[in-house]
C-alpha cells in the first residue's frame, strides 16, 4: 500500500463497489 | 415464462424517452434500469419511512457489514441530488450513467472530485483526505500504522498539489486523475455496458419491455 498514493488506496476499498447494485 | 409482479412501461413515473435524449441510456435500458430501481426501492415504500430508501441503497451497493461507512453516505448523496432523502429515478439514472463506459471522462472525473470532497468546499484537504483513507481501510479490513497513513499523504499532496496551497482543487484533481486513470477505475460500471441482457439477472422484464431499440 506504500507504493499507492492515497486516492488509489481508497478507490481500491471494499466501501466504493457500485457493481453491487447488478447482484441480484 | 409467466410473471407475478411486472414492471411494464407504464409504471415508470418518468418519460423514459426523455431520459435517455439526455444521458448515455436508450429506452430499453432505462426501464430495465427501473427494474433495478424497484428493487431498491421497493422495500422502503413498504416499510413508509423516507430514511429506510437510504438504508436500502446502503445494504445493497455496501452489504450487512457496512451500512455505516462514510463513502455509503457520499455516494448517496451524489445520487440524491435534490436532497430529499429519497432515491428518485430520474437522479438514480442520471447518476448511474455517469458510470456508463461510454460516458465522458470528464464527468467521471468532475463526479470522482464531489465524491473526495466531502465539505462541498470546491477542494480537498489533508484531513479530509486522511478521513477518507481511514475510512477506506477500516472498509478493506486493512491495518496500516498512523505514520504510514502519513507518509502516503505527503507523497500524494507532493505530486497533487501543484500550486503548494495545502489543498487540491479541481484543476489539480483534474490532471492527477489524467496522469492515474486508475483513480476513476471505480466511476465505470462495465454491468451498464450489458443492460440489454437484464433479463439475466431480471427475468420477469422478459415480457414487459416495450420499446426495441
Amino acid at each position: 500500500p506504500e507504493a499507492l498514493n492515497a486516492f488509489e488506496l481508497i478507490s481500491m476499498s471494499a466501501g466504493l463497489n457500485l457493481g453491487n447494485l447488478f447482484d441480484s | 415464462m409467466m410473471c407475478c409482479n411486472p414492471v411494464n412501461k407504464r409504471d415508470c413515473p418518468n418519460n423514459p424517452e426523455s431520459l435517455a435524449a439526455t444521458t448515455v441510456f436508450s429506452v430499453n435500458e432505462i426501464e430495465a434500469l427501473y427494474v433495478l430501481f424497484k428493487q431498491i426501492d421497493r422495500g422502503a415504500v413498504e416499510d413508509g419511512k423516507i430514511n429506510k430508501v437510504r438504508e436500502k441503497f446502503k445494504l445493497k451497493v455496501f452489504g450487512p457489514n457496512k451500512g455505516g461507512t462514510l463513502f455509503a453516505d457520499r455516494v448517496f448523496d451524489l445520487f440524491d441530488t435534490k436532497h430529499a432523502q429519497a432515491l428518485g429515478f430520474e437522479e438514480f439514472v442520471r447518476a448511474l450513467s455517469i458510470f456508463h463506459p461510454d460516458a465522458p471522462i470528464d464527468d467521471k472525473i468532475d463526479f470522482s472530485f464531489q465524491l473526495y470532497d466531502i465539505k462541498n468546499q470546491g477542494f480537498i484537504e489533508r484531513e479530509e483526505l486522511k478521513q477518507m483513507m481511514e475510512a477506506a481501510l477500516a472498509e478493506s479490513d486493512l491495518n496500516l500504522k498512523d505514520d504510514v497513513i502519513e507518509t502516503i499523504i505527503d507523497k500524494t499532496f507532493e505530486e497533487a498539489d501543484t500550486k503548494k496551497d495545502g489543498k487540491i482543487d479541481f484543476e489539480e484533481w483534474h490532471a492527477l486523475a489524467n496522469a492515474h486513470p486508475c483513480l476513476l477505475k471505480n466511476m465505470t460500471l462495465a454491468n451498464l455496458r450489458t443492460l440489454k441482457n437484464i433479463t439475466v439477472t431480471f427475468p420477469e422484464f422478459v415480457f414487459h419491455s416495450q420499446v426495441k431499440d
